[in-house]
């Protein structure tokens, strides 16, 4: 289902969402999670919103039965652990390859991936500080070496 | 008609939102 314009800003942890469908299920539903959180507050009232959230909370109500017995999802602590887990190893994978001097669109996915997913973090409660940093840190990181790859410059 | 669509799209926020609240509970 096409996704209404005043939801825009959960578009990429949607398409998270689906990129971890098989790889890590668990990634999938919290990202879909934090998706219907956050669409509440952006906007539940007009139709065409509310039928897009009907849907999102229909697939993550499948998922919760599917994946049920399942620690991360059945315990909030675990699910935390997964997901803050899960974020740090992509941020450190990028962290490498940028310390190293490999630019290339992987590590600027998993810069970015990283930073969607510590916003996804936020359905446990408030971010840490260093969270924050991370999530801040990783944001600027994939946009700076995306735009000097696109202009043909070297990152610093 | 207008009185009649406010308290169906509110009735259904409603809906999500209790929705929301059972699928966080289980957890």
């Amino acid at each position: 289902m096409a996704l209404p314009p005043q939801l825009r800003a959960i578009q990429h942890h949607l398409r998270t969402a689906q990129e971890h469908e098989k790889r890590d299920p668990v990634v999938s539903y919290y990202c879909r999670l934090y998706a219907m959180q956050t669409g509440m507050k952006l906007d539940s009232k007009t139709p065409e919103c509310r039928k897009f959230l009907v849907k999102l909370m229909d697939q993550l109500e499948s998922m919760k039965k599917e994946l049920g017995d399942n620690d991360s999802i059945s315990q909030e602590v675990v699910g935390n652990a997964h997901i803050e887990n899960y974020a740090l190893k992509m941020f450190l994978y990028a962290d490498n390859e940028d310390r190293a001097g490999r630019f290339h669109k992987n590590m600027i996915k998993s810069f970015y991936s990283s930073s969607l997913l510590l916003d996804v973090l936020s359905v446990f409660g408030e971010l840490s500080e260093e969270n924050i940093q991370h999530r801040k840190y990783a944001r600027w990181k994939a946009t700076y070496i995306h735009n000097c790859l696109k202009n043909g410059e070297t990152p610093q | 008609t207008g009185s009649v669509g406010t308290s169906v799209a509110s009735a259904e926020q409603d809906e999500l939102s209790q929705r929301l609240a059972k699928l966080r509970d289980q957890m």
